[in-house]
């Protein structure tokens, strides 16, 4: 058996980098963001601010609920309403040189995490495809 | 280091129990489904037929293309199409007793697995999140 060791792992090695992580801007109307969500076909992805600053995400759950919460008549408000206004906006971080053994913490509640250097910039994401892979490669082929 | 050794643990001691799985029908209208997905809050749930035998799993993606696809004045056409024509239906399943070496190839490309008995009843489903509790508390706590 192999020692089991994501703590001599950094995360930047096994992270997406940003150059393929779908993402949308701070100021984006929402119809945007669902847009990017369905073409994607992920049910959420990182926001971002002008600057390339990791500012939260959003999902296709915020943007559902606000829909069902607008009248059949104003669904056109999708053009004014911004990521802004329905994002999550606590969420935590993996910093650059960071291990994989804090990511698997992190991943246990969330699908992924954004993974960022010491200016807030995202430089990648890990997901928990990423890591289980890292973990069957380890014991399992 | 312990040995990782999911080749002993079964799916059966890990799942979360089907009276606790959020699930729709075939024969479900969209309208109720996706109200069964906004109110639950996930992404995809699995389908059962009358008599809970499985039959595949319905996303908020899937309704999304489907609602986009439709007319503005067409969207009441969502009480009218059902879950049948919109789901996936090519999903594998584990079988109760197999173990979660099998669900962690399984769970590399899918959030989660539904288990089923002999008869293809569900008898629960197996999340990314639980196998990677069991990978964190079998090593770091
Ligand atoms: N277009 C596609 N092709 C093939 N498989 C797909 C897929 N979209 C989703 N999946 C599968 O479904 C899982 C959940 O996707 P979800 O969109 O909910 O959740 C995703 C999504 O919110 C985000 N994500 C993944 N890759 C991304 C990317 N390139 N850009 C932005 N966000 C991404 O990370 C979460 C976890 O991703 P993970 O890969 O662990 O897990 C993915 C993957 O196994
Ligand atoms: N209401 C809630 N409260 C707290 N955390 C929540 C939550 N809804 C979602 N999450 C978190 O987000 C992850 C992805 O949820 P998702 O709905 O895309 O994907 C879920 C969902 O499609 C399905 N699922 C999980 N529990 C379910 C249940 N009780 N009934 C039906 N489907 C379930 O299995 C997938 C993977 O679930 P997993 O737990 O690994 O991973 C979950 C969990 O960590």
């Amino acid at each position: 058996v192999t020692e089991f060791d994501l703590t001599q792992k950094l995360v930047n090695e096994y992270m997406i980098d940003s150059d393929k992580v779908a993402h949308v801007q701070l100021n984006n109307p929402l119809k945007h963001a669902l847009l990017v969500l369905t073409k994607t076909g992920y049910n959420a992805v990182p926001v971002l601010d002008y600057d390339g600053t990791f500012k939260g995400l959003i999902s296709k759950s915020h943007i559902i609920e606000k829909m069902f919460g607008l009248d059949q008549i104003e669904v056109d408000l999708l053009d004014e309403i911004t990521v802004k206004h329905v994002m999550d906006n606590d969420i935590k971080t993996l910093q650059l040189g960071e291990t994989l053994e804090k990511a698997l913490h992190l991943l246990i509640d969330h699908n992924f995490v954004c993974v960022v250097n010491h200016s807030n910039i995202m430089e990648g994401i890990l997901t928990r495809r990423q890591l289980l892979k890292q973990i069957r490669n380890q014991f399992y082929q």
